[in-house]
């Protein structure tokens, strides 16, 4: 059975992306057999990988709409052991498809219970909010793992996500974990950051977890090249710590 | 009758809030009687300029769902000309029920045209989505403002705000206009960012703002002290680009 590990947080630009994408790389060059799910109809998971969301076989909204089983695309080119369920413009027209269905929350859990057992991970980016897309994704997860920007306006929005992550436990997936909470874009230069982070370890010092993603402009620029980091830059510091981040996420999944 | 002017985009973290709260802000300091309206149920305008969410006597939840008019506040301390109507936690429920309702698309320009003329400008703050809190605000506004990260996953998402944009104005809002793009956190240090800019000049020339928003960690301490740029730091760069746009605005709105 796959691990699956949900990237949400309703604040909008904190990195969902940037580590959803970037996790499931590092799992697939590690050696994970990794499925990268993009359940934000801004598709830029898809994008991020290379693949043109205005010109897929299948998507993430076929999987949640229709009782065909979901079709993955292997991620072509360099990228290791990755497969990726795309996410395409209608996306969007499933929120409001999905809300006059029975069970409606679990349409997305429903849909990748139907994968053989080919993956050892499972990733999944989550769009901006706490919409119908997000629950799905929470309901389908074993872990949820929540980035942060080391900014105010981020740190404000937390409570609110562990609230959320709270009922979904009590309503639809008692199982559902809190792997850890991840700085992202980091400055260390500033004084914020450094505040920010100090309210973080106050706040949550169980889980956040140790590796910090640095603001590095090499990690903005992967995108552009369709390639997550590793491949695009591997010496970068974005690569290398987003192998930590991987790493260190491995052992937290190993531990339970 | 005032100027309504909703500040847009479903890519999150471009500088929405930033932007709404900064250009209410100035508007009052130039002497315009302004009200920020807060769509977002994150309720990140709201704390920016010093409220509490969780303790609000009337919100725009209120104005949205009951009949009653829209209850705004005075922004106290040193804002000028500045009046909120705040967001609270409930505003998330609002999708919800409006979905059932009878045009529940015109729900916010109904209850703002029930706020007496008091007002020269209102500017209104969207959450990072399409949804139907985002719907309201644009079929309520005469006049859209699109702040964009000189990024490019900010840069994919343009089209299909464009797209939006133009469904509002067949279905609803024919009086809709774009007011312009706005480039936010621009790094001219970085290749990226000018490659970006130069990309949005090619798109859109005629929609462009000349005012530019650089990135500065003043912007970013702000909200923590529940005050616009203008009043927390009035010699910082943001504080002075700010009012720049702000006037660059004014500017495009009289000559219509
Ligand atoms: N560590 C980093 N250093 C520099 N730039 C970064 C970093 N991480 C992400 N970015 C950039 O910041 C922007 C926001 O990141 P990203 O799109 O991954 O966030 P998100 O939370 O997925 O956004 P959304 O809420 O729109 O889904 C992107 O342009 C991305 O390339
Ligand atoms: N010019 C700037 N320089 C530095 N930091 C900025 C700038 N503008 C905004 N920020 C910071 O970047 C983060 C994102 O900005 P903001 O919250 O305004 O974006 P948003 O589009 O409203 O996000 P959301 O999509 O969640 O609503 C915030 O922490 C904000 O303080
Ligand atoms: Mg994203
Ligand atoms: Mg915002």
């Amino acid at each position: 059975m796959p691990q699956i590990i949900c990237v949400s947080n309703q604040k909008g630009g904190v990195g969902k992306t940037t580590t959803a994408v970037n996790l499931a790389a590092a799992l697939g060059s590690l050696g994970h057999f990794t499925l990268l799910v993009d359940m934000d109809p801004q598709a830029n998971a898809t994008s991020a990988v290379g693949l043109d969301p205005n010109n897929l076989e299948a998507s993430t909204y076929d999987a949640l709409v229709t009782d065909e089983p979901p079709r993955a695309q292997v991620v072509d080119g360099e990228c290791k052991n990755l497969a990726l369920l795309p996410a395409s413009i209608d996306l969007a027209g499933a929120e409001i498809e999905l809300l006059e269905r029975e069970e409606r929350e679990y349409a997305l859990k429903r849909s990748l219970a139907r994968l053989e057992d080919i993956y050892d991970y499972i990733v999944i980016d989550c769009p901006p909010s706490l919409s119908i897309l997000t629950i799905n994704s929470l309901v389908a997860a074993d872990w949820v793992l929540i980035p942060v920007q080391a900014e105010y306006l981020a740190l404000e929005g937390l409570s609110r996500m562990m609230l959320m992550i709270q009922k979904i436990q009590k309503r639809y997936q008692a199982d559902l974990k809190l792997l850890g909470i991840v700085t992202t874009m980091f400055d260390g230069r500033t004084n914020l950051a450094q505040q920010v982070l100090e309210e973080l370890k106050r706040a949550f010092p169980e889980k956040l977890l140790h590796t910090l993603i640095s603001r590095s402009v090499r990690l903005s620029e992967a995108p552009s090249f369709g390639k997550p980091i590793l491949y695009y830059d591997p010496r970068s510091t974005g690569s290398e710590q987003y192998l930590d981040l991987t790493r260190e996420i491995i052992h937290v999944c190993d531990e339970e």
